[in-house]
């Protein structure tokens, strides 16, 4: 059987709205190390790898590898049913046709609990290397958020250059032009208001503002958000979820013919 | 003129 309870449930509820207008379906595999999801988008054009481990939930047991089949539109309904400070335990029989979601409420006087129909999802596992990037940037995941949005409407697709001057995002469309830069800043003296920049060498790419701007729904999850980038290949946006583990985008650049 | 890539494209079977 596969169970995992986790005590700030909210996380969870988190994740599935961030993932839930990307990617509508997805198996969750779990194992004994954890919970991980890889989908991609109905385009194909974007890929999205969340990993859960072991030692992240409050208790974690799993005797049978499997892949629970999750609409993940049916997940967000069920976990809007959760309140944010509950306590949230998965379940599910080996083999089963259903997660079942049992929600606790801090003061332990309701217990909830909802059967989420499993689906068959048959789903192509593309391998990521490993690998070192050109630039890493470390920035707040709300800037992020923040140049995503406003670049989405003035453009439909971004350039994005890291040069030692620092990471430059620029964009065009009917109304004109748009610029934005940030630079290495370690003065703020909360680390998660720091932007980190590694530059290896200079790299620039272009990619569609649609996802990325989707990408930032998962900026509740994080106070940071690390984007990597290498010449002709995706950009990984990644949020660290504290101890329990990431959600990683990747997203195929945009390339010249 | 560029054109958007599919993801699968950089990533292998795995």
């Amino acid at each position: 059987m596969f169970e995992a309870r986790i005590t700030q449930g909210s996380v969870l509820k988190k994740l599935v709205e961030a993932l839930k207008e990307l990617v509508t379906e997805g198996n969750f595999d779990v194992s004994n190390t954890g919970l991980s999801l890889q989908a991609m988008d109905s385009s194909h054009v974007c890929l999205v790898s969340l990993t859960l481990r072991e030692d992240g939930f409050d208790h974690f047991r799993c005797d049978r590898n499997m892949a629970m089949g999750i609409h993940f539109g049916n997940l967000s309904k069920i976990l809007k049913c959760a309140g944010n400070e509950d306590t949230i335990t998965l379940k599910a029989e080996d083999n089963a046709d259903q997660l079942t979601l049992m929600f606790e409420a801090p003061s332990q006087d309701r217990i909830s609990d909802f059967d989420l129909k499993l689906m068959s999802i048959e789903s192509e596992h593309l391998g990521i290397p490993d690998q070192d990037y050109s630039a890493e940037v470390k920035l707040p995941s709300s800037e992020y958020q923040r140049i995503v949005r406003d670049l989405t409407s003035i453009g439909d697709t971004v350039l994005i250059s890291a040069t030692k001057e620092g990471i430059k995002f620029s964009t065009s469309g009917d109304v004109g032009t748009a610029n934005i830069t940030l630079r290495h800043n370690t003065t703020p003296e909360k680390p998660e208001e720091q932007t980190f920049i590694d530059l290896k060498e200079p790299v620039a790419l272009t990619f569609a503002l649609r996802y990325l701007n989707n990408f930032s729904k998962a900026t509740p999850l994080a106070p940071q958000v690390k984007l990597s980038l290498t010449k002709d290949l995706p950009i990984v946006v990644e949020y660290q979820v504290g101890e329990l583990g990431s959600v990683r985008f990747y997203l195929a650049p945009k390339i010249d013919d | 003129k560029s054109t958007q890539r599919k993801i699968s494209a950089f990533f292998g079977n795995g």
